[in-house]
This record gives C-alpha cells, sequence and structure tokens, in this order.
C-alpha cells in the first residue's frame, strides 16, 4: 500500500522542491517504487529529473479539472524505480477555475487512489503557498512532510502551516500526520541556523529528523543539468545527507 | 507625486522582502519618503522592521476587505522616513474571500490614491504567487521590480511572470513598466550565478540593474534581529550592494 507523502510549507524557497527530487531518489535507489507529483505550476521537480514540462501535452491539470486518468500521464525518469508526474503551465489557473466545483480539496485524493498500490511512495511537491493546490496536496496525504530552512524567516510562517494541517486533521484529513520536519540550507558559518534547529526541535520535538541538509552549492547547481544530486555529484556532502535522510525515513538509519 | 513600485515574483525564496527592506531603507536615509506595504499574509517585511504583526488589530486585510482607510493602520519604524502598512494573518483567507466581490483585482489601488502624495515611493511586497494579492499589488503599480536569484529553477518561472505582466498591461493596467530586475543572491564560487546573469541580461537587456546583489549571511541575519541591513550592519557586502542598488534606482549612480 503505497504511501503518500506530501511535501508543503507555504514560505517559499526552502527546499520543498530540491528535498522531493533528491529524496525520491535515494528512496529509489533503495529499491523502492517512488511517485513524484508536482503540483506547483512552476514545475521544477520536472526540469530538476531533466523532463520538459507538458505544455503541450496533457498533465496533472487535465487530471484534477476533467478527470482524466492519471495513469496516462505518468512519465518514467531515467532511473529504475522512479516516475513522475508532470504539471503544465494551466495549473496556475486552477486556483479560480477549483473555486465553484464541488469537492474541489478532494481532487488530487481521488486521482490517486487507483495506483496508490503500485508505488511504496508517492511524493507530492507543493507550491509555496496555503492554496488549493496545497490543500489538495495535503487532503491526499498520509503525512506530510515539512522542509524547514535554518533562516529567521522561515520560522515565521509556521504557525499559519500547523494551524492549516490542524484544521484539515478536524475535517478533511483526520488521518493526516506530520512525517517529520527536515532542516535544510543549514549553513555552519553563523549563529542563526543553530537557533533555527534550537526552535524546531524545541517545537518539533522527536518529529525533526536527525539528518540536517547542509547549504551545498552543488545542490543548486543538479537541476540545471536536470539530474538529481545522486547522479549530478553523488559524493559531495549535499548527497550523503540526502542519503542519510532517505534511510533515516526508511528507519534505516 | 509617489511612485508605485511592486516587488514581485511568483518564485519562493528569491529576496522579495529582503530588497523591499534594505532597498527602502536606504531609499529613506537619501531622504525619500517611502512607505512599505506588506501584502504577503507571512508578514515578514514587518518582522525585518522589528514591527510585531498585527493580528489583534486592523492591517491591510481590513482595508482591502471593509475599505477601512489605510492612513489608520500606517505604523512608522525606527528609520526617519520610513513608514510600513502591516499585514496580520487574515489576508490568507483573502484570496478566496475577495474572488466573488467586484473590482477585487484593484483594492489596492484604491487604497493607496489618498495617501500617495506624501510619499516619493511606495513599494509593495509580493507572497510568492501570482494570485490576487499579487495582482492586486500589479494592478496598483507604476512599475515591476523583479528580484531574479542566481539559481536554475529562478528563471523557470520568469516566462509566467512576464505573461501575468502583459496580461495586466492589456487590461487593468496598461502603464505598467518594468522599473528593473535585480540579481539576488550571487554566488562568485559558481558558475551558475554568471550564467544567470547573462541569460537575464540576453532577456532583459538594460533592464537588468548594474548592481548585483551577492549572496551574504548578514542580509539573513539581520531580520533575525529586526532591522535592515542598513542599521544592522551598514559596512557589510551585501549592505553596501543594497545601498548601490538604492542609488542606481535613483539614477544617481
Ligand atoms: N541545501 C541546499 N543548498 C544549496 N542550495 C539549495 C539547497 N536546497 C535547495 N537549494 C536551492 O535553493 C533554491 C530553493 O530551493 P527549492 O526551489 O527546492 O525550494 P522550494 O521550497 O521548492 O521553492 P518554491 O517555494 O519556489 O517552490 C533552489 O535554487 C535550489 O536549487
Ligand atoms: N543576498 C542574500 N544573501 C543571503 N541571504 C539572503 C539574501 N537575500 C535574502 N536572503 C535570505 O534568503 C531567504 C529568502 O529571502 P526572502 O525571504 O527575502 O525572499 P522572498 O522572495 O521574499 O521569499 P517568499 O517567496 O517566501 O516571500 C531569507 O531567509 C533571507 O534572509
Ligand atoms: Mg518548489
Ligand atoms: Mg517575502
Amino acid at each position: 500500500m503505497g504511501k503518500v507523502i506530501t511535501i508543503a510549507n507555504q514560505k517559499g524557497g526552502v527546499g520543498k522542491t530540491t528535498t522531493a527530487i533528491n529524496l525520491s531518489a535515494y528512496l529509489a535507489q533503495q529499491d523502492k517504487k517512488v511517485l513524484v507529483v508536482d503540483i506547483d505550476a512552476q514545475g521544477n521537480t520536472c526540469s530538476g529529473f531533466g523532463i520538459d514540462k507538458q505544455n503541450e501535452n496533457n498533465s496533472i491539470y487535465e487530471v484534477l479539472m476533467d478527470g482524466i486518468a492519471i495513469d496516462s500521464i505518468i512519465k518514467p525518469t531515467l532511473y529504475d524505480n522512479l516516475e513522475v508526474v508532470p504539471v503544465n503551465i494551466h495549473l496556475a489557473g486552477a486556483q479560480i477555475e477549483l473555486i465553484e466545483q464541488k469537492d474541489r480539496e478532494a481532487r488530487l485524493k481521488k486521482a490517486l487512489a487507483p495506483i496508490r498500490d503500485r508505488y511504496d511512495y508517492i511524493f507530492v511537491d507543493c507550491p509555496p503557498s496555503l492554496d488549493i493546490m496545497t490543500v489538495n496536496g495535503l487532503v491526499a496525504a498520509d503525512s506530510v512532510l515539512i522542509p524547514l530552512q535554518c533562516e529567521f524567516f522561515a520560522l515565521e510562517g509556521l504557525a499559519q502551516l500547523l494551524k492549516t494541517i490542524s484544521l484539515l486533521q478536524k475535517g478533511l484529513n483526520p488521518n493526516l500526520k506530520i512525517e517529520g520536519v527536515v532542516l535544510t540550507m543549514y549553513d555552519n558559518r553563523t549563529n542563526l541556523s543553530s537557533q533555527v534547529v534550537e526552535e524546531a526541535i524545541n517545537y518539533f520535538k522527536e518529529k525533526v529528523y536527525k539528518t540536517v541538509i547542509p547549504r551545498n552549492v552543488k545542490l543548486a547547481e543538479a537541476p540545471s543539468h536536470g539530474k538529481p544530486i545522486s547522479s549530478y555529484d553523488p559524493a559531495c556532502v549535499g548527497a550523503k545527507s540526502y542519503k542519510k535522510l532517505a534511510l533515516e525515513l526508511l528507519n534505516y538509519a
């Protein structure tokens, strides 16, 4: 039974997409069958795997709006055990178009139901907002993975995110759990990072992964080559930390 | 006649708020009267100036939704010539609430009209999306300032942003111009940054500011002290680059 893990945080640029790409790449290396669903109209997840945005073809937009089968749009990647559901530019309009539709929050959940059992993990990469797409991601999820950038502004948005999660736990998704909080872009040259780590542990306690992702320029370079870090530069410190995170998620660590 | 400059880019974490805070601080030092309007429910602009989010009091939310006068909520900062319009957590709901209202895109424009002439510059800091708040910011603006992070994913969202700008130029804001593109978080240790700079200059030509903002950890530390960089560490390279940007914007450079 595939586990749906949604990666969400409305603060922008905290490492949602980078975590979706690299964590799934290392889980696939551990022989887990993984699907990554991109519901952010920016489409960074696709290009991080070297897959073009499907502006001319069907994508998650047509699945959510017109009910076409998600099966028909799933794309393989160059990596074993790893597939992607692409997005196209039309998704940017979905926010307004979905408002008047019934069951607008549960469209993704319905779309994933028929294919869940084919995968061990399904990751959903969300846009930087608490809009209808992120709500779809949280309603479809078994659990939510929260990337938390080790910087001051990133702490500010946490209360709002937790409020949204607890609203959904009382309503549309009573079983939603917090999978974990992963600290990203840790910079050991500044006290700021260690202060954020301390606050996160006070707040989330054992939900904070022991693995901390350091700031590492190779992680920012990899997407320009259309590759996850596991194939762009597997020896770098960024790669090793995402591999460790994958093992910790699997409870092997 | 105050100039309204909206700072927008739907890619998250590219330096919109950091630019709003520090550019306005240095313009105020040049004896320009500056107002910074925060329309991002995260409220990072307020805390960057050491001002608490106004969850109990009126904010831009009540101005846009209930039509209260923006005058009544403007807050002074510790810095001469510099005032802020705060936001509160209720703004997160404005997206849905404004959908059915008439003139929903022009609410900010209307709210700013009576006070424009009191300032030389009014900066509007947008959330990381092309939602109704960002549209309000673009409709209210004389021009749009685009922070462009020197990283691969940041280039991907540009086409969508320009499409939205040109749609508004054909409709709700025919006079909207591009004020300029400011390159942020430039890291001279990687080719990636210089590749992005090259692409930006190809795309935007003379609209790209000569001043490039380097990645500088002091810029990330300053908000945790509630201060713009001009008072947190005016001698650091991050501060000098924002000062230079202010002079370039004033065409003094
Ligand atoms: N640990 C890291 N070290 C260095 N750079 C990183 C790291 N993680 C992510 N990046 C880079 O930082 C930028 C932001 O990361 P990313 O796009 O993954 O965040 P996001 O939360 O998905 O952003 P958005 O909110 O726009 O969806 C990207 O350019 C990415 O390549
Ligand atoms: N030049 C810089 N050097 C180092 N850190 C920076 C720089 N500019 C911004 N930062 C830091 O990077 C993070 C993202 O910047 P900021 O919050 O200003 O971006 P934003 O575009 O406003 O984000 P959002 O999309 O969430 O509104 C913040 O933690 C900020 O302190
Ligand atoms: Mg992303
Ligand atoms: Mg911001």
